[in-house]
């Protein structure tokens, strides 16, 4: 799973 | 990146871009919530902070860019240069019943304890609920002009794409948020009233007037 803070959407 | 994905961004800058040329050609913002305005501000403000601390990519930077100074072109537009245009008599939402109880659920459920990853759940609660104002304008005033019912189609299509993305991203790369899957159920669930009436009247050249 990746990591949840890893935010790569907008 | 995937087709969903790209769609619901396209459908989010669409409804942007329609917003402000509506504003701008009509020199006029009315029907339109300003307090829906300044809580999407709120939201791309806390959203994007990461502009400054991660880079994701090219597509990432220049959309959030777009997205933020669109934000704050449309509130200049709206409470200075067209100000005199603002119904802010209809504008009545009390906007601190969305954004404390949003500001509390980010402190309680989020990913991580940390300043950036609370204000990103916070951007996400609250945009899940900043449209409430303009749909509870509309309902007062019982209709709504047909470029602003395309503004909401958009707006409300661009959440419901990225629920597929999701769906697509679970499968395709083990990916999920449920903290941005269940947000985005509830905002995708607030447009489907309006969806309802948007496919029945506007679609076939009618206003969108709610019944009496």
């Amino acid at each position: 799973l990746q990591s949840f803070t890893h935010h790569d959407e907008l | 990146m995937n087709i969903f994905r790209l769609l619901g961004d396209l459908s989010h800058l669409l409804a942007v871009i329609i917003l402000l040329l509506k504003i701008w050609k009509t020199r006029s913002c009315a029907g339109i919530s300003g307090r829906s305005q300044i809580l999407f501000a709120a939201v791309y403000t806390a959203r994007y902070l990461d502009l400054v601390t991660s880079y994701i990519s090219a597509y990432n930077t220049v959309m959030k860019i777009v997205f933020l100074v669109a934000s704050y072109g449309t509130l200049y537009l709206m409470f200075l240069k067209f100000k005199a245009t603002y119904d802010h008599n209809h504008d009545t939402f009390r906007i601190e019943f969305l954004v404390l109880p949003c500001v509390i659920l980010a402190l309680l459920i989020n990913h991580d304890f940390s300043a950036l990853e609370i204000l990103w759940t916070f951007s996400i609660y609250l945009e899940s609920v900043a449209i409430l104002p303009q749909l509870f304008m509309v309902s007062k005033t019982g209709e709504a002009e047909s470029i602003t019912s395309h503004y909401l189609f958009a707006l409300g299509t661009y959440r419901g794409l990225y629920l597929f993305n999701w769906i697509y991203r679970y499968y395709a790369e083990d990916h999920y948020d449920l903290i941005a899957i269940i947000a985005g159920i509830v905002q995708t669930v607030l447009y489907c009233d309006f969806f309802y009436l948007y496919i029945t009247k506007v679609l076939k050249g009618k206003k969108l007037q709610l019944p009496a």
